[in-house]
Parts: C-alpha cells; sequence; structure tokens
C-alpha cells in the first residue's frame, strides 16, 4: 500500500518533480551507522556548579542523561524498541510528510537519593523517582 | 558530552543566559519538590550529629560508589573526631528500605528553663515539624541522644532515664507530661540511646499545636533525680557530634501531583 500511495504522490506533483518530498527508501532506514542511532549520552547535573553545595550536603551531582538519535528501520537494532515504534514507523513510511518517526526517549529511569538542609536547619534524605536515564528506546 | 567527553554533534553547544540557568534552577528546585532554596543556618549544624547521622543513612544507601562523598565526609565532619559507636544502626536500615523520606531534626531549645525543685533537673526538648510537605505520614520516629561512660562517684550506679511528652503547659505550675519511655542503663554504657516517638511525631504532624516538645530526666536505682550531665548524657554544652536529635522516617500517603507553575 505504501508503494501506491507514494506512486500517487509522484502523480501529482509530477509538474513540480524537483520539490517533491523524497519518499525515505529502505536504504535511509538502515540503522547500520550506529553514530545517529537512539542512544543515551551523559548529561551531568552538577548540584556544585549551581552554587548550591551550602544546602545540599549529596551528592554533588548527578548523571541525569538523556537520549539522542534516530529511530530508523529495521526498529530490532534498537533494542528497546516498543510496539507502539513498530506501528509508528509503519505509519510514517505511508505519510512520512505528516507522521513522524518514533521518538528516541527513555525506557528505563532510575531514582537518586539526594541529602540536603531546609531552611530550618533541619537534614531531609528524600529519594526521587525517574531521575536519571539507564536506558533509552525508540516509542 | 557523551560517554567519550566529547560534544555531540546534533547538540547545540551553548552557555546558558542568566536567566535561562535561573528558570532551570528554578524547574529542578521543583522536581525536588521545594518552593525555594533552602537558607539554612549553618553556624554549628554543618558539624552536628543530626547531619552525620543522615549522612550515614545516606552512604548505606547509596552503596559508598560515590567518590566524591568521602570528600564531602571529611567535610561535614568535626576536626577531632572522637571514637564513637556508628550513628545509624539496623533498625534504622530496616525503616529506611520503606521510607521515600527520612528528617533529621534540630533541638530548637537554647537556654534551660527554671523548672520547680522536683523537676530542677528535667530537661526539654523542641523540633520544628511544621515544614513536613504534605501527603508525608510518619512511619517511625526516634528521639536520639548520645550517653558517655560515667567514671565519677556514680561509676557503680545504674539510671533510669525517662522521656516524656509535653501534653499542656500552666502558667502557675507545671506542664503535664505523658511518659513515653524508661529505660535502666549501667553508668559505664556508651552509645546513642534511641526513644521510640513514633505516636507522638504523628500527633505534632497532624496538629502542631500539639507540638510542646520533650521532658528527659534521670534518676539514680535509689529514686534520686539526677543532673542530665552526671550520668553521662550529652547536653547542648557537649560536643557537636554528640548532640541529641530526632529523626523521622516518611512514607507517602498520597498521589503527589505537581503543581502548575
Amino acid at each position: 500500500s505504501t508503494a501506491g500511495r507514494r506512486r500517487q504522490q509522484s502523480r501529482n506533483r509530477s509538474t513540480q518533480p524537483q520539490e517533491a518530498p523524497r519518499v525515505p527508501s529502505m536504504a535511509d532506514y538502515n540503522s547500520s551507522d550506529q553514530k545517529t542511532a537512539c542512544r543515551k549520552h551523559e548529561l551531568y547535573v552538577s548540584f556544585r556548579e549551581l552554587g548550591w553545595q551550602d544546602w545540599i550536603i549529596a551528592p554533588e551531582g548527578y548523571a541525569a542523561n538523556y537520549c539522542d538519535g534516530e529511530c530508523s528501520f529495521p526498529l530490532n537494532a534498537h533494542m528497546n524498541a516498543t510496539n507502539h515504534a513498530i506501528v509508528q514507523t509503519l505509519v510514517h513510511l505511508m505519510n512520512p510528510e505528516n507522521v513522524p518517526k518514533p521518538c528516541c526517549a527513555p525506557t528505563k529511569l532510575n531514582a537518586i537519593s539526594v541529602l540536603y538542609f531546609d531552611d530550618n536547619s533541619n537534614v531531609i534524605l528524600k529519594k526521587y523517582k525517574n531521575m536519571v536515564v539507564r536506558a533509552c528506546g525508540c516509542h | 558530552l557523551d560517554g567519550a567527553n566529547e560534544i555531540h554533534a546534533s547538540f547545540i553547544h551553548r552557555r546558558l543566559r542568566t536567566h535561562e540557568k535561573r528558570e532551570m534552577q528554578k524547574e529542578i528546585l521543583s522536581i525536588l519538590g521545594l518552593p525555594h532554596r533552602p537558607r539554612p543556618h549553618l553556624a554549628h549544624g554543618k558539624f552536628n550529629s543530626a547531619p552525620l547521622f543522615m549522612l550515614d543513612l545516606y552512604n548505606s544507601i547509596s552503596g559508598g560508589d560515590d567518590e566524591g562523598l568521602q570528600g564531602l565526609l571529611d567535610h561535614y565532619k568535626p576536626a577531632v573526631v572522637t571514637q564513637s559507636p556508628p550513628l545509624a544502626t539496623l533498625q534504622d536500615s530496616t525503616f529506611l528500605n520503606d521510607a521515600d523520606m527520612v528528617m533529621s531534626f534540630v533541638n530548637l531549645v537554647e537556654n534551660d528553663r527554671e523548672f520547680s525543685a522536683d523537676r530542677r533537673h528535667h530537661k526539654e526538648f523542641r523540633f520544628n515539624l511544621s515544614q513536613i510537605p504534605e501527603g508525608e505520614a510518619v512511619t517511625a520516629s526516634e528521639f536520639r541522644i548520645y550517653k558517655d561512660c560515667v567514671s565519677n562517684a556514680f561509676k557503680n550506679e545504674t539510671f533510669i532515664i525517662s522521656v516524656y511528652q509535653v501534653l499542656q503547659e500552666h502558667e502557675d505550675r507545671e506542664a503535664d507530661l505523658f511518659l513515653l519511655d524508661a529505660r535502666t542503663l549501667w553508668a559505664a554504657e556508651e552509645g546513642w540511646l534511641e526513644f521510640d516517638i513514633t505516636a507522638t511525631s504523628n500527633l505534632w504532624v497532624m496538629s502542631p499545636q500539639h507540638n510542646l516538645g520533650l521532658q528527659l530526666n534521670v534518676r539514680t536505682s535509689a529514686g534520686h533525680s539526677m543532673m542530665l550531665r552526671d550520668a553521662g548524657l550529652v547536653g547542648r554544652d557537649g560536643p557537636h557530634s554528640k548532640q541529641p536529635f530526632m529523626v523521622a522516617f516518611f512514607k507517602v500517603s498520597e498521589v503527589h501531583v505537581r503543581t502548575t507553575r
């Protein structure tokens, strides 16, 4: 069905072939280029650099990380691709102009504990969920 | 930066503007559940027993794998570290596993009050529990006071240490007290004494107007009232690392909804 739609689109825009959107081929979705594959990158949030060491006792900061990269076909190269990502890819292939590719996003988040003083010099040790990206994947 | 400390090609690298940095700080504070950046008064608090106890707890949950923590520990410890038993106990780690939040409270009483002849050796302790985030319920709470080994005239004695909750204060007579716990100890015993004040803390969190503090007294086995210092109990005049404090373990009892800013 994608091929039929593609032919249809080509016919409709035959007057301006140079402006026609380039329909992605299978080669475009090949994830062999690992540089652009969805993966985790390090991003350190430093409480020290924020100038907060007068009230945050520990930690000095935390490796929050972020996810970046392309979710390209075949998705199974991205170990954490969800079923939704497969559907999203199919719909994107059918309508690349309007439907984006699956999104590279966190699939596993970890908690951190922060130890800090409050205004009354009491000390709080609190666990914060979903603060650190442990794994990325396609959604 | 990526794992190899190289700036990732797709990442736009620039320094944040002042207002962007301020907004980012606000966002992080919001995630931490704080309305503003705390401004603690740390004249002595930094080296106090409560932060050291909390660092012990933090270490036990972080597994000691934080290399930067040792420096912080050194920073927060007093210059002369006395040999003392570990602050956090096995019981604390049990509470810790179930807790979403642990909070230590410093004693707010700075000057001893004049009590009647009958209670002249009573000491009072007050803690501010007014800033507990909504939805946090106390699962366990302890009052902790350090006892040194006694080597004076009382060295072969046993002492009875009693902890009371102040129920009501009166202008013309002594306050009404409720006995929370009493414990018999040898003079030679040394270490942190823990008194369970869970029910009292719950009451104080739910109705702060009932938070009139604790009173503590010590008697000999013969029933004679005595100074806390003579029984080896460390008060305000003792080392910072042995100051009495209170610790409470909390669990979230409600779904926490972040408000729209």
